[in-house]
């Protein structure tokens, strides 16, 4: 799986996720990328987009339980990130997400994920395990 | 805070073992497409264009799990799936089950811009992406724009 999150000058913002799903699925198998709200979600305060294990992603609406925690408890993107991640199963979730403010979140509870993220200000990482 | 982006692969149990010959063209195609990104909103371009710019980039990498990179199931296919999402208006795309088309996030931008529905999969989904190559031949010019005939006004045709 390979994703996208940005937010352009103007405050607008935007995500997309692609992947060849799973290697020896069943054929005919979804996974979380096309299901808005699970692998992929965009509001008008934050783009996400997730990596992982795709069943558990969708039971845990990975995407949107992020958006919905900075809509209606007012979470900060990183706080509400932290918090999805910290309650979904051990080894199975990892995602990137941006805010309309521009702060940048690269989240997983796996022992690795291949990230990189930029920020005007100039912030640049580029990683796969958390050092 | 001005723009800012971020992007990804995979995620999962990766052994720090990984040999250099397997980490480093993971780690140059990161920062190549971040580089490609950051360039492109530097110039101002929106976010929704690049963030399907660097996918693109990256399912044409054969070192990630998508587009070239795709791995098979358990009848030797591929099937791709992909999704785009803009904030501000929700407007989305999304595609599944296809094996013959070289970017499935472009696809799904499409169905999300040129038809009424979220989701298209599997048959559908190919006959939509062949119908876009047609429609961008020489003879898009000549194309007739599809006739919008009117939904029946008092059916209920257009709910789920």
């Amino acid at each position: 799986t390979v994703g996208c999150v940005a937010v352009d000058a103007a405050g607008n913002l935007a995500t997309a996720t692609s992947t060849g799903g799973l290697v020896n699925k069943m054929a005919g198998r979804i996974g979380d990328t096309p299901v808005v709200g699970a692998g992929t979600y965009a509001n008008a305060l934050c783009a996400v987009s997730a990596t992982g294990k795709g069943e558990e992603i969708m039971r845990h609406t990975v995407a949107r339980d992020v958006a919905a925690l900075m809509e209606h408890r007012g979470l900060r993107l990183r706080d509400a990130a932290a918090r999805v991640v910290a309650g979904a199963p051990r080894g199975a979730v990892g995602l990137v997400a941006v805010s309309r403010t521009g702060e940048v979140c690269m989240a997983h509870n796996t022992t690795a994920m291949f990230r990189a993220c930029a920020t005007e200000a100039g912030h640049e990482e580029v990683g796969i395990w958390t050092d | 805070m001005g723009w800012a982006l971020a992007l990804h692969g995979g995620a999962g149990d990766v052994p720090r073992t990984l040999p250099p010959e397997t980490r480093e063209p993971r780690l140059a195609a990161l920062r190549r497409c971040l580089d490609l990104g950051a360039a492109a909103l530097r110039d101002g371009r929106a976010a929704l264009d690049v963030v399907e710019l660097v996918v693109r980039e990256l399912e044409d990498c054969p070192h990630f799990n998508a587009g070239r990179g795709s791995v098979l199931t358990a009848d030797g296919t591929v099937e791709m799936e992909a999704c785009v999402m803009e904030g501000a208006t929700l407007r989305c795309g999304a595609v599944a089950g296809l094996s013959t088309v070289a970017n499935a996030v472009s696809l799904a931008r499409l169905v999300m811009e040129k038809t009424p529905h979220i989701y298209l999969a599997f048959d559908g989904a190919e006959a939509f992406a062949r119908e876009q190559i047609d429609y961008t031949q020489p003879m898009k010019g000549s194309q007739q724009a599809p006739q919008d005939t009117p939904a029946p006004a008092d059916d209920n045709s257009q709910t789920g």
